[in-house]
């Protein structure tokens, strides 16, 4: 474990402790895309199908237990909750997420570490997840107004993954025979899909001025 | 251990 690695989780998990604030407490998805929140669920589901079989250390099976369970809560909140599900608006969350899984599936089949199953699934999570964000992106640009929650959330959702790279970055330079091209490519075409939204935030947070994304 | 260090990160 290293700081930029350390840093990366709690980025992740304040990204997820951020998005249930929202859904709880004003019990509202507006402007949240539910098909990002699939894919994610999805991502976790194939990631961590070794959370029983190969434990770690109690960090690494604890953050993935919380991952798995936030991920699938906020997919239920959105679908099933009276009040939530009320704010979600099925017409602006058009994206054909279902088009991203067959190539991050085919791919993986192509391209892993291993050809068995669960380096096939942990393969196909890592390219699901460097695409995952794609519905969100495109509905915060269908959003006129979008709230500083969901703001935050698709910011620090974002940051996560370049701390990552800087983590991935520190071992390459401190641990022998540490390459692994699969989520190094990954994680890179996963930081570069934030760049403009990156942008867009930084600039209306120096401007002091609402986020607005072009359409 | 190998194995591990592929799959450490979460």
């Amino acid at each position: 474990m290293n700081i930029f690695r350390l840093a990366g989780d709690m980025t992740h998990l304040a990204s997820v402790l951020v998005l249930l604030l929202k859904i709880h407490t004003i019990k509202s998805c507006a402007g949240i895309s539910l098909k990002t929140q699939e894919l994610y669920a999805l991502v976790f589901a194939t990631r961590y199908l070794d959370i029983f079989t190969d434990f770690i250390s109690l960090y690494n099976t604890t953050m993935k237990l919380i991952f798995l369970g936030s991920s699938f809560s906020i997919v239920w909140y959105i679908r099933n909750h009276k009040i939530v599900s009320r704010s979600y608006d099925k017409s602006q969350d058009t994206f054909r997420h279902y088009f991203l899984i067959i190539p991050c599936l085919l791919l993986a089949l192509l391209v892993n570490e291993k050809f068995t199953f669960k380096e096939v699934m942990w393969a196909f999570s890592i390219y699901l997840e460097a695409v995952a964000i794609l519905p969100q992106l495109v509905l915060l640009q269908r959003t006129r107004n979008i709230d500083n929650l969901t703001g935050q959330y698709v910011f620090l959702l974002g940051a996560y993954r370049a701390l990552y790279i800087l983590n991935w970055i520190y071992r390459y330079f401190t641990e022998t025979h540490y390459v692994h091209w699969i989520t190094w490519v990954s994680g890179l075409v996963q930081t570069l899909l934030y760049a403009d939204f990156f942008y867009y935030y930084f600039e209306s947070w120096k401007n002091n001025k609402k986020l607005q994304l072009p359409a | 251990a190998k194995k591990q260090a592929s799959k450490d990160e979460l």
